[in-house]
């Protein structure tokens, strides 16, 4: 489903080069769940935006479904971060103008889908993170857990085949991150859904078939 | 140090009300370290910002050294927010037009401290939490993990009496958390500085002296 073939990513700041990742090279089938941990600064978000096709590598290339990304047009990687793609960021997830319904809403506004289910599906989506009372707050409104929750909400609203999440319980509690861990792994079983999620939490981890260790911008091992 | 004395806060979204604090008594004696865990939506945040100051209370007071917080002018409050207390965020810490050192630095220019000085101390706080390499980029060059420890740092720059921080952790992996709780001990034990962190992490809380639990917006409980 996504092959990362040999990946490079140097970042240029000023003089100086960051080798944020140094040759990674990962196969994830259709319908595995897969967690990658690994310290501050090992390249895990690099790894995830390159990977949903958000950034550019500096060399290697990722392949979905077979089709190498950097062989298709701006307006086919649009498509397929609309429509394939459920993406969690570790920030900065919500327009800030925009209420939790309507940051729910906005991936569906883009697969033009009606209005009247657009707002069923936004509600369902939201009653199933438990913030079905917050739907007309502002992101500054909410709590940060509850900011990331519209969030995971909004990543699942076209049906996505796969789920790119970055840290995604980084800001909830015990009973809130094991829910949507459980939220996941459902996706999975009942709807085939691939699942990348990054983490630094191994309880977290563990709802993955298998526990990818990044170090210093390359993968150093694997858990099963 | 800090007292907060029957602290309400109501939000009202629309129509509606959000009863965020219900009538918060919490006193924390000058050298304590206090951790605050709770539900995502429990309330938290809302009291850390109200007890620094950042936030005004619908009900209650709050007292810093024997001082009710809204009888002081703004002049006043901006200075102790100054030199008294250092603040880490859950979220957007950082200015991003600048650098991790300009960033650490900003407390000391507010305080006056001369350039040298300034860029002396800066580099100091930003080694001590390993990011003497990345003193050039931008925040959005920055991991998440990196940019949540530019902020310890910066809360630390003008040698504060006490520390608010809500969530310092939360995006850090397992070795840099411990890192970031035991300096935070070490600050207290060796400058008496007070510390009050909020956490989902029961593994972090534990370094503190006694963990609050809230829950609805109440306190309702403590664990020593
Ligand atoms: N500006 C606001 N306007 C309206 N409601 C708000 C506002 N800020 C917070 N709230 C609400 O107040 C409640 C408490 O929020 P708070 O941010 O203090 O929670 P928290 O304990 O920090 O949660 P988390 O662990 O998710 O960060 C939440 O239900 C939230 O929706
Ligand atoms: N736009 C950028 N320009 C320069 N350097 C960058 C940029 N983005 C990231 N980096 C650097 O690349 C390295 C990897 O960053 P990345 O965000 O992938 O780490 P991470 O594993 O997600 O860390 P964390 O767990 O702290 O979120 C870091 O050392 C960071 O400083
Ligand atoms: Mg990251
Ligand atoms: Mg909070």
């Amino acid at each position: 489903m996504i092959k990362a073939e040999n990946l490079i990513k140097i970042y240029k700041v000023g003089d100086a080069e960051v080798n944020a990742l140094g040759g990674v090279n990962l196969e994830v089938e259709k319908g595995e769940f897969v967690s990658i941990v690994g310290a501050s600064g090992s390249g895990k978000s690099t790894l995830l935006h390159i990977l949903g096709g958000l950034d550019k590598p500096t060399e290697g290339s990722v392949y979905i479904d077979g089709r190498n990304l950097s062989e298709m047009s701006d307006d086919e990687l649009a498509e397929i971060r609309c429509l394939k793609i459920g993406f969690v960021f570790q920030f900065h997830n919500l327009i800030p103008t925009l209420t939790a319904l309507e940051n729910v809403e906005l991936p569906m506004i883009f697969a033009k889908v009606s209005t009247e289910e657009r707002k069923r599906r936004a509600k369902k989506l939201l009653e199933s993170v438990g913030l079905d009372d917050r739907m007309n707050h502002l992101p500054s409104q909410l709590s940060g857990g509850q900011q990331q929750r519209v969030a995971i909400a909004r990543a699942l609203a076209n049906n996505p085949e796969v789920i790119l999440a970055d840290e995604p319980t980084g800001e909830l509690d015990s009973k809130n991150s094991h829910l949507i861990m459980k939220t996941l792994s459902e996706l999975r079983e009942n709807y085939g859904v691939t699942i990348i999620v990054v983490t630094h939490d191994m309880e977290m981890a563990k709802y993955a078939d298998r526990i990818i260790k990044m170090k210093d911008g390359k993968i150093v091992g694997e858990i099963s």
